[in-house]
């Protein structure tokens, strides 16, 4: 799974999250990606969220949308992906990462998988990471 | 507003030889996501064009390098949101294309509908001037492994070939 979020100069935000699904799948199966709330979630008002992980477990969850209901609830960034991919891990038994995107532009980046791929640009220097910590 | 985008290129378990892939891959489409938004273009632009990115390049499962089914097709789905308007677009079980993010957007844009699949996706991405590739074109050695370790070992969940003990992946 891929996915991005954005915010632009006039502070409007936008996220994409595109897969091939799971190796093995079920002719027919669906997983969390275009499931708005679970794989995809923007609201200008909050923030943005890609998640990439189980998939089955995060549609269960509504992953992408618990990490929003966390913010606007004020949490920050980091700390309610944080919250909610752990929350999801700790009840579902399976793993998961998402990226998040504050109103403001602060980034959350958290995964419960063994490594997750991501990237970001911020006052023009670029982030880049695989490993926890 | 400072123009900010941040991506991610999956969560599993990735095995070490295709960590420096996943790295390179991210900082490329990182890039062209960002050209956008310098440019003035907006956060949507953005996101497909980061998205696009991964999606033609081998190391990511999604378009070209997606994971293989249980009849060793290709089934595509994405997704797009816009958050000035919660207004959203996504496809599923997509076949034979190899953008199914450029779909989804079309589905923001240009339909009345937010989430269109099958048979119906494919009508639809023809029907706004996508075109088929051959199914074979979408489909690498990685993701031929991966389904067949899968067939040999039966661990569903798995996107990446080497690597035990660790399912739920991208």
């Amino acid at each position: 799974t891929v996915g991005a979020v954005a915010i632009d100069k006039y502070g409007h935000i936008a996220v994409a999250t595109s897969t091939g699904g799971m190796s093995g799948k079920a002719v027919g199966r669906i997983g969390d990606t275009p499931l708005i709330g679970s794989g995809t979630y923007a609201d200008d008002n909050i923030g943005g969220v890609s998640t990439t992980g189980h998939g089955e477990s995060i549609l269960k969850y509504c992953l992408a949308h618990s990490i929003i209901k966390l913010m606007e609830n004020g949490t920050d960034a980091n700390t309610a992906t944080k919250e909610a991919v752990t929350g999801m891990t700790n009840r579902l038994k399976n793993t998961a990462g998402a990226i998040t995107l504050s109103k403001n532009g602060d980034v959350g980046i958290y995964f419960s998988s063994k490594r997750m791929s991501w990237a970001y640009i911020k006052s023009n220097k670029i982030f880049y990471g695989i490993e926890h910590n | 507003m400072e123009p900010i985008i941040l991506i991610h290129g999956g969560a599993g378990d990735i095995p070490q030889n295709r960590v420096k892939g996943k790295l390179d891959g991210v900082k490329v489409a990182v890039i062209a996501g960002h050209k956008i938004l310098a440019q003035g273009g907006s956060a949507l632009d953005a996101v497909e064009a980061a998205v696009l990115s991964m999606e033609d390049d081998e190391n990511f499962n999604a378009g070209y390098g997606s994971v293989l089914n249980l009849r060793g097709e290709v089934a595509m789905e994405a997704s797009i949101m816009r958050g000035e308007d919660l207004n959203a677009g996504a496809v599923t079980l997509v076949k034979d294309f190899p953008h199914p993010i450029s779909i989804a957007y079309k589905v923001l844009t240009d339909s009345p509908h937010s989430f269109i699949g099958g048979e119906g996706a494919k009508l639809f991405a023809l029907d706004k001037g996508f075109t088929t590739v051959p199914p074979e074109s979408l489909i690498s050695e990685n993701a031929k492994n991966a389904l067949e370790e899968f067939l040999q070992h039966g661990e569903l969940g798995r996107t990446e070939i080497g690597m035990k003990n660790e399912g739920g992946v991208g």
